[in-house]
């Protein structure tokens, strides 16, 4: 039905904007459907503009930059209609120290209303985890669960 | 309504049985290079995504059974086991506790296999597991499953894929 | 040639099996032409068997295991036939802790035959470097370069 | 041979003149996310791969132009030279420094420009620019250039396109 796509695009695109706005410390970031009359014509776009800077092309953004406009969407989403797991897997592959923090703290607090399972090396994301489980192999494949501590001078490596 | 627990038996690099146990809220999942932890998710997926294996870095589901490591010999069957707290049903089913299993075990032909889902431990049908982990959007091709290498997928998505995120929700 | 392209693959795959087992710090890796007769009939194929694991196909190798395999087969080229620089950005953004180490120790020594600019966001790689060139911008988008100095108590946001 | 300098002028987020120094062995490039890590890689790429536009994250080429910022107008140019020191002649260029510099500039027509290439500032044809650097095994689509997220690539590539970077080294 297209109204009730037009209801789901204004609540997303308004909990986008701030979201985007809170994760990048001052940007904006708005959804525009390409076909508003007809939305099931067209795509939808994405329109980024990263702090003190101009509107950029999506292509033309940083590795960071995408991955923060990507996961802005990402809680824009769960904050209109949360799925009980989000299951990711180094979402801060390309994010510095400081965005990795920002992340951390924002999973920290979305994770009331939803469970979150991140897979990291960063310690800036893992130390906000509410719990920690540690990998290892121990030099012949297995795989080895140990330590479910909560985070505490976790090194990078998990170790 | 949250995962308590995965029960993994000769799944990728976990061998024999193991249990991991979950919370909930925010649980971060860290080791060295290689020690498991992208596997810990590929086990998830097995079970909410029984449809596709490419979802899994794995060409055939055969693949996903221990391999026997440097000198053994490989397992001949797997089983992943997802124990999720139902207490507030949004699982259609009727108990606080609820388990879904899938089971690979190698037939005598070639990179062959034979696939069982249990609910509760009782043996399922695809189509009805299916339409339960849709139910409860859980399933493993939704935006809330994000895979390695794949952060940037929405931002390099074509429009009119990014509006199907849309259609899915409304 | 069909006899040159023979020559090439036989010093690569020496320098490649030499250096995955040194990069990975015991695992096996070679190059397999498929069509040895008719080299260029087929393809080169890879195969890893990471430190006490079986041999595996690409695709189930994690996302570490790949990157170091890729580099690998990038130093064995320069190895052999290397070219005056190398432009690596961000070949780290998969490795843990020790794996950057053993990268920028490695990047470190191989510069001695080559020029090597690298970005990157760790610590572990960038201590190896001789010479950081930092840039911010000031919130206004535009880029700055600044200290110019040798490795001493970076910070993982270059700053 | 070894780039002794970049001169970047109005380059992406590089405004106005700027001249970064390059030493021999290895040099490490850090700073904040969006800070221009990868803008500096995209114009030695631009210098070094006339021939693709896609190597540089720009859909055309005038989108490496400057674009004013927040508040500011456009720049109608941009200019890049690449330093190099060449006592050892792998450049086929008789003088000790060669300065390689690429140089477009918009037209009245939307989205148009001109290119330019000059060698040690003289004037040169783009078959000239692009042999010579073939010549020094330096141009951009080379293996010896890693963009950001491409690490994995040769992993991920097909054995036959695996197999053409050997064909290129022979
Ligand atoms: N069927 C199998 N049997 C045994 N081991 C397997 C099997 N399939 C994959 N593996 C191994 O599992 C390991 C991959 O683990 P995984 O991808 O979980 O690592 P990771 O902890 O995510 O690492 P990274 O930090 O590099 O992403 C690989 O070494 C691979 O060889
Ligand atoms: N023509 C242009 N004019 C002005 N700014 C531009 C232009 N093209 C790109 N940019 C900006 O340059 C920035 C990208 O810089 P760059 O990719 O070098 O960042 P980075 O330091 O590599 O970051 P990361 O660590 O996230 O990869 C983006 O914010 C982009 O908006
Ligand atoms: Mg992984
Ligand atoms: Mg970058």
């Amino acid at each position: 039905k297209k109204y009730a796509l037009l209801k789901v695009y204004r609540a997303i695109n308004d909990n986008f904007r701030k979201i985007y706005k809170e994760m990048s410390n001052g940007g904006d970031a708005y959804l525009i459907l390409e076909d508003e009359e007809n939305p099931f014509n067209g795509g939808l776009v994405i329109k980024v503009k990263p702090p003190g800077k101009g509107i950029k092309p999506l292509h033309a953004l940083s590795g960071g930059e995408k991955s923060l406009t990507a996961l802005a969407f990402i809680f824009a989403i769960q904050q209109y209609d949360p799925s009980p797991i989000y299951l990711l897997d180094e979402v801060d592959m390309f994010l510095d120290g400081v965005n990795s923090e920002i992340l951390g703290r924002i999973i920290r607090r979305n994770a009331s209303s939803a469970q979150f399972i991140v897979m990291s090396l960063r310690k800036a994301t893992i130390k906000f985890a509410d719990y920690i489980i540690g990998v290892a192999n121990r030099g012949d494949g297995i795989s080895r669960i140990y330590a479910h501590h909560v985070p505490e001078g976790v090194s990078e490596n998990g170790q | 309504m949250y995962l308590k627990a995965i029960e993994l038996e000769n799944f990728k690099s976990f061998v024999h049985k193991n249990r991991i146990d979950f919370k909930q809220g925010f649980t971060a999942i860290s080791g060295p290079n290689g020690s498991g932890k992208s596997n810990i998710g590929d086990a998830i997926l097995f079970v909410l995504g029984p449809k596709s294996s490419k979802v899994i870095r794995a060409s055939k589901l055969v693949d996903l059974i221990y391999d026997g490591g440097k000198k053994g010999k490989p397992a001949d069957y797997c089983r992943v086991s997802l124990i999720f707290d139902n207490s507030d049903r949004v699982l259609p089913v009727d108990s606080n506790e609820v388990r879904l299993t899938r089971y690979i075990k190698r037939t005598n032909k070639e990179q062959g296999y034979n696939s069982y889902f249990y609910i509760n431990d009782e043996s399922a049908r695809l189509q009805d597991f299916v339409s339960l982990l849709e139910h409860a959007k859980i399933s493993a091709d939704g935006y809330n499953f994000v895979k390695q290498g794949d952060v940037t997928r929405i931002v390099e998505m074509t429009p009119v894929e990014r509006r199907g995120i849309l259609d899915e929700i409304s």
